[in-house]
């Protein structure tokens, strides 16, 4: 009789089923229409099945973004489980697009799908990658600004993961304040 | 407790062929 490995056939099943989502800037359409859900996943094999199939970050054009959110999530600030949260941000320089940009992006991923805050992963609904002629942009979103244990939590643990350097800061920034900002810098809630 | 898979053990399957 043959003994099978379950390893061998049964994919390896995440905590959370997950959405990918890609946005295009197309001026003739509405934000809404020109956000584009591509597909979702919840076992490991199917994750690395989908990203190995699509472009890098680093190869899209201008204006583009990927949202890799939970599912019944939407990659908006007005959804209900983003409403009141915010975001830890990364931007990075021109010049990272091409040494960080990729490498940072997947460690988000990793991050999100590898369910990486231990008890505070409830509040992470997803992130955000924003390509952009100015500096591209990378962020975490939670779901409440108020939840401090979580979203400092949360902090540390991404910038070691990343394995940014110590004298590095990312901020976090509530969606309210970023989504009625005047200027162009939105004040930090949190420092890490 | 919740499906925890470190960075090493998910980049592991990156190049595996996915089974169906």
């Amino acid at each position: 009789q043959e003994i099978v490995n379950p390893e061998a056939y049964i994919k390896h099943p995440l905590q959370n089923r997950w959405s990918l989502w890609f946005f295009k800037n197309d001026k003739s359409k509405t934000w809404q229409a020109n956000q584009r859900l591509i597909s979702k996943f919840d076992t490991v094999e199917d994750f690395w099945a989908l990203y190995n199939h699509i472009q890098l970050s680093s190869n899209l054009m201008s204006g583009c973004d990927y949202s890799l959110f939970k599912d019944g999530i939407e990659p908006m600030w007005e959804d209900e489980r983003n409403r009141r949260g915010g975001r830890w941000l990364i931007t990075l320089t021109k010049q990272q697009r091409r040494s960080d940009l990729d490498c940072y992006w997947l460690g988000t991923l990793l991050c999100l799908v590898g369910e990486a805050f231990d008890d505070y992963s409830d509040d992470v609904c997803g992130a955000v990658v924003n390509i952009r002629t100015k500096g591209d942009k990378i962020a975490i979103w939670t779901s409440d600004y108020e939840n401090r244990e979580a979203v400092t939590h949360i902090g540390r643990v991404y910038k070691e993961r990343l394995g940014l350097p110590m004298k590095m800061t990312i901020g976090y920034q509530s969606h309210a304040d970023t989504s009625t900002k005047s200027g162009s810098s939105t004040k930090n809630k949190f420092v890490v | 407790g919740k499906r925890q898979y470190d960075r090493g053990f998910l980049l592991a399957f990156q190049f595996m062929p996915a089974c169906i």
